[in-house]
């Protein structure tokens, strides 16, 4: 019985002080990792093994849909690390607030900080994975969202809507039609540009709820000054004005897709999310209109992990092929990869590990492995047993099925 | 495996992995080296995901059980 005493690495490109990007190719210790199995007398053995891994899609992404103050930054960085284990690269965290921000902003405030954020990326960073966010909570919220920006000291940047002729003290979206608006924004995303190293930021796109904005006198006379007979042509007045200050600053975007049903001006490298399922088509069909069109698509429809039904739900969401629809090759690239959602601000550190893990794996594989790699059962016996690796690892991972783990019993 | 590679071939010929021996190691020709802190640092975490962060007596074959 031989023994084996050294692993030696050789890298092509060093990386070792940059950010990660959707081209930094990594994960070969975790295959290395998984590969070492332990006997029952507590010796460990690897066998003989020849691999060549790649990824199928750039982007492997979880979008994380959370209250900030639900979740410390620990839960995040536990999550980036079994992200990691799944060669997941790219962390999206939508940031939210529950419904008592600001009334109980103080809850989430002394975490509020770019600081706090800065630990985030720098966390991502060391596990080659990239971080990525929309909605930089130690600045604002979303930035077409109605919120607490009233509050939070941005004066006249929410429209006031109107009940008749008298304003009805609400406040809506972002008001479009001045110019302190596009100030305002502009320090907003140079902020930005200054924490998330990333070439992309999120900026949404499918929160304009016209309802208000309809309803301001101030709006109207805008939408009759620049000739506007159609509130999704303001509204595309407002996204290009937004992605024309982030192209200032030398970032690229991505965009719901909303932003491309609504016709709004892209830049032709603008990534596209997908996320509605059946409006105003279905997802695949929203793919090949995305892709036909010349931009790159990223697909998240198919992918609700806050979804938990009874039994094995995992295996729908590994059947996806991402690539199931009309198109020519050309099109067919320009699908870079997805992202796993877990939408709902309710998740926090109680409850997020379970209910991400193991199933997120599914989709994990699906974006990793070739396609050719589908056989349901060969899927679950490896799922299992990756999730009994989770738990050695400390990971409090959900089972898929009936059945245990030998950790389980160590553990007890 | 989890995610499965894209090609894979396993051998029955296998290996004996001593923990208190095993070393990560740069390739001479490797672009990264040693101080690397982005490998260094994922080194050191697998070396414990491998292992464990305890030590390890060496394996008494002769009172090995079935």
């Amino acid at each position: 019985m031989l023994g084996k005493n050294v692993l030696v690495v050789a890298v092509i490109t060093a990386e070792c002080n940059e950010f990660p990007n959707l081209e930094s190719v990594e994960n070969c210790l975790e295959t290395f990792s998984q590969l070492v199995w332990k006997s029952a007398e507590g010796t460990f053995f690897i066998n003989k093994t020849k691999i060549e891994d790649f990824p199928r899609f750039r982007h492997r992404g979880i979008l994380l849909d959370t209250s900030r103050h639900y979740l410390p930054l620990s839960t995040i960085l536990d999550t980036l690390d079994v992200m990691a284990y799944n060669k997941f690269n790219v962390f999206h965290w939508h940031l939210v607030d529950d419904s008592s921000f600001p009334y109980k902003q103080e809850a989430s405030r002394p975490r509020d900080t770019p600081q706090e954020m800065w630990n985030w990326v720098v966390g991502a960073k060391a596990l080659s994975l990239c971080a990525v966010s929309h909605s930089p909570c130690f600045v604002a919220e979303k930035p077409l969202e109605k919120s607490s920006l009233e509050e939070l000291g941005v004066p006249g940047l929410l429209t006031p809507c109107y009940s008749g002729p008298h304003p009805s003290g609400t406040f809506g979206p972002v008001n479009p039609s001045l110019n302190s608006t596009y100030d305002f924004m502009s320090t907003f995303f140079l902020e930005i540009s200054s924490v998330f190293p990333d070439f992309y930021l999120h900026l949404g796109g499918d929160e304009v709820d016209f309802t208000c904005w309809r309803s301001n006198p101030s709006i109207q006379a805008f939408m009759k000054k620049k000739g506007f007979d159609d509130f999704k042509q303001l509204e595309s007045f407002y996204i290009q004005t937004l992605l024309d200050i982030v192209s200032d600053y030398d970032k690229g975007y991505v965009v719901w897709q909303e932003v491309f049903d609504n016709k709004v001006k892209i830049r032709p490298d603008t990534i596209i999310q997908v996320w509605r399922e059946e409006a105003p088509v279905a997802y695949m069909k929203e793919v090949e209109q995305i892709t036909k069109a010349g931009f790159r698509a990223l697909l998240s429809a198919p992918w609700y992990l806050n979804r938990v039904t009874y039994g094995p739900d995992w295996k729908d969401m590994y059947k996806v092929e991402p690539l199931a629809f009309h198109g020519t090759t050309e099109q067919k690239d320009l699908v870079i990869g997805g992202e796993a959602c877990m939408w709902g601000e309710y998740v926090d550190s109680t409850n997020l590990v379970p209910r991400l893990w193991p199933r997120a794996g599914a989709i994990a594989e699906r974006l990793w492995s070739s396609n050719l790699t589908t056989n349901m059962d060969f899927a679950f016996r490896r799922l299992s047993h990756f999730r009994c690796e989770l738990l050695r690892r400390g990971v409090q991972a959900e089972p898929i099925s009936v059945g245990y783990c030998e950790q389980e019993f160590e553990q007890s | 495996l989890w995610p499965w590679p894209q090609y894979i071939q396993i051998y029955h010929r296998r290996y004996t992995l001593y923990p208190n021996n095993f070393q990560f190691r740069y390739h001479a020709d490797s672009a990264a080296q040693a101080g690397c802190v982005v490998l260094d640092e994922a080194f050191r975490r697998y070396r414990n995901l491998l292992f464990g962060s305890g030590s390890w007596p060496r394996p008494n074959f002769a009172r090995r059980h079935p």
